[in-house]
């Protein structure tokens, strides 16, 4: 799976998924990434959010949506609420994988809870960064 | 305001012992060309949903991404994929699931999201609708890489010597078959 999150210089944010699913997925079967608010979320009040992980997992936590949520309802940063589904409910409840996302003034966060994930970010302060493992 | 962007390329079970050297530099420099591909978009002035997508398709032509034409392959030896774009200044959005021979993926979903009356399409009539919006319609074949096909024989030979039930005890997220 792959995704991205952009704030253009408008302040306008947006988030994509694009996925070929799960080795030897069964006809039918779909995961979390046309799910919105699952795989893949964007508003400009709160966060866009591109997810990767176990897709059945991310559809019944509302993984995407869940952060925006708690940084609109609970008043959490982007950080906070990105660890809290990602690192704390996600692992609890058996789902594996991460998200990126980023905010409205532009803070990125890249938690995940799996041994790695491929990932990067630019902004107007630092250079492109990538990153892999833990 | 201050552009900023930020891409991922999966997750899973990335161990630096199973990347090689190459490998890794590889991956390293795909991200790179994704992630400058994206924010020049964003320098130019550009909405943030065309950096979306201009950074996801440099990841979708790469066979080391699990989209596009590096996708993995179904139970039956094809290769299905899905994908989502979102504006977060209208929530307006679009989706697509089941693609078997739209070449890029994140491009059908962007036009559902701005062509269409709906947010989600699915399968035959995605693949419609994306040949009528114009996008490049492509040979199922175009999306077969070697690799990802002989992962598929690998789990089928688990599930040929062990079973089913015992393929999904070990790997119980895996939904084989």
């Amino acid at each position: 799976t792959v995704g991205c999150v952009a704030l253009d210089k408008q302040g306008n944010i947006a988030a994509g998924t694009s996925t070929g699913g799960m080795t030897n997925k069964k006809y039918g079967r779909v995961g979390d990434v046309p799910i919105i608010g699952a795989g893949t979320y964007a508003d400009n009040e709160t966060c866009g959010v591109s997810a990767t992980g176990h897709g059945e997992y991310f559809i019944r936590s509302v993984v995407a949506y869940d952060i925006a949520a708690k940084m609109k309802y609970n008043g959490m940063s982007l950080k906070e609420a990105a660890d809290k589904v990602v690192m704390d409910e996600l692992v609890d409840f058996g789902g594996e994988g991460g998200i990126i996302a980023l905010d409205k003034a532009g803070n990125i966060t890249m938690p995940f809870n799996s041994n790695g994930m491929f990932r990067g970010y630019k902004n107007s302060s630092d250079t492109a960064k990538v990153f892999i493992y833990k | 305001g201050p552009i900023s962007l930020v891409i991922h390329g999966g997750a899973g079970t990335i161990k630096r012992e199973n990347i090689s050297p190459e490998q890794d530099s590889a991956y390293r420099a795909k991200l790179t060309e994704a992630l400058e591909a994206g924010y020049a978009v964003l320098e130019n002035g550009e909405p943030a949903s065309k950096a979306v997508i201009a950074a996801i398709q440099i990841m979708e032509e790469s066979p080391l991404f699990n989209a596009g034409r590096g996708s993995v392959f179904t139970s039956a030896g094809t290769n299905e994929m899905d994908a989502a774009i979102m504006k977060g200044e209208s929530r307006d959005a679009g989706a697509v699931a089941g693609l078997t021979k739209v070449k890029s993926p994140i491009s059908a979903a962007l036009a559902v999201m701005e062509n269409s009356p709906h947010v989600m399409m699915t399968g035959p009539g995605a693949e419609q609708f994306a040949k009528e919006q114009g996008l490049e319609i492509v040979d199922p074949s175009y999306f077969f890489i070697q690799n990802r096909y002989d992962a598929l024989q690998r789990v089928k030979q688990k599930e040929t010597e062990n079973g089913t039930a015992a393929a999904l005890a070990a790997f119980p997220d895996s939904k084989f078959g």
